[in-house]
């Protein structure tokens, strides 16, 4: 009898998971930490099923899923002149839609959900926060606009969101620099 | 190629460790 040796499902990227967690008392970077990282789909479970879910985490945390190599952060070289297709969701969807979303999100990065778009795709980032808790994907370069709409409209129809509901994607560049809370933008679908 | 996955393979996944 020959046993198959079990071989695990690699992805064609190795992504990195970050949480913060806000610690007024230290600088933004020292409170971002690399947790670990995982190159197959079943090290992405064992890593998705030990966790805490999104909903649980305390107000002010993320986690962020990145491809290695990349920082969960605008300054990085891969996100500078990138933006990020925005989801926010009202409190009450804390309960609802929360974990769902962010669920089919790591799904569409880690299964490479946007086809031959997806080598555009940086990473997503969820925001848990007392006024509303937000799911982002970010993509490399506002520039390529083919790419961004076709993310964007995937993206949209892997969360299952209604056609008449909008989203936006926001330039980066533009959130660092807007002087009030509304960042204008750059592609809706 | 590209590996890429669909989502209903990827969640066949979810509780197999768990089971085995």
């Amino acid at each position: 009898v020959v046993v198959e040796p079990h071989v695990k499902h690699p992805l064609q990227n190795r992504w990195a998971l970050w949480f913060y967690k806000n610690d007024k008392s230290k600088m933004w970077q020292d409170n971002l930490r690399l947790i670990t990282k995982f190159d197959t789909v079943e090290d992405f479970w064992a890593l998705y099923n030990n966790i805490q879910l999104v909903s649980k985490l305390s107000s002010g945390c993320d986690y962020s899923v990145f491809k290695d190599g990349i920082e969960p952060m605008w300054e990085d070289r891969r996100n500078k002149c990138g933006g990020r297709w925005l989801i926010t969701l009202s409190k009450q969807q804390r309960h609802t839609e929360l974990d769902r979303f962010w669920k089919e999100t790591l799904l569409c990065l880690i299964g490479e959900g946007f086809g031959s778009f997806s080598r555009d795709v940086c990473g997503a980032v969820v925001n848990v926060r007392a006024k509303g808790d937000k799911i982002a994907v970010w993509t490399t370069n506002t520039e390529n606009g083919e790419a961004v709409t076709y993310i964007g409209r995937k993206y949209k129809e892997g969360l299952g969101l209604p056609p008449k509901l909008v989203i936006g994607y926001q330039a980066h560049a533009d959130t660092a620099t807007k002087s009030n809370s509304i960042t204008k933008n750059k592609f809706v679908v | 190629g590209k590996r890429q996955y669909k989502r209903d393979f990827l969640l066949g996944f979810q509780f197999m460790a768990a089971c085995t």
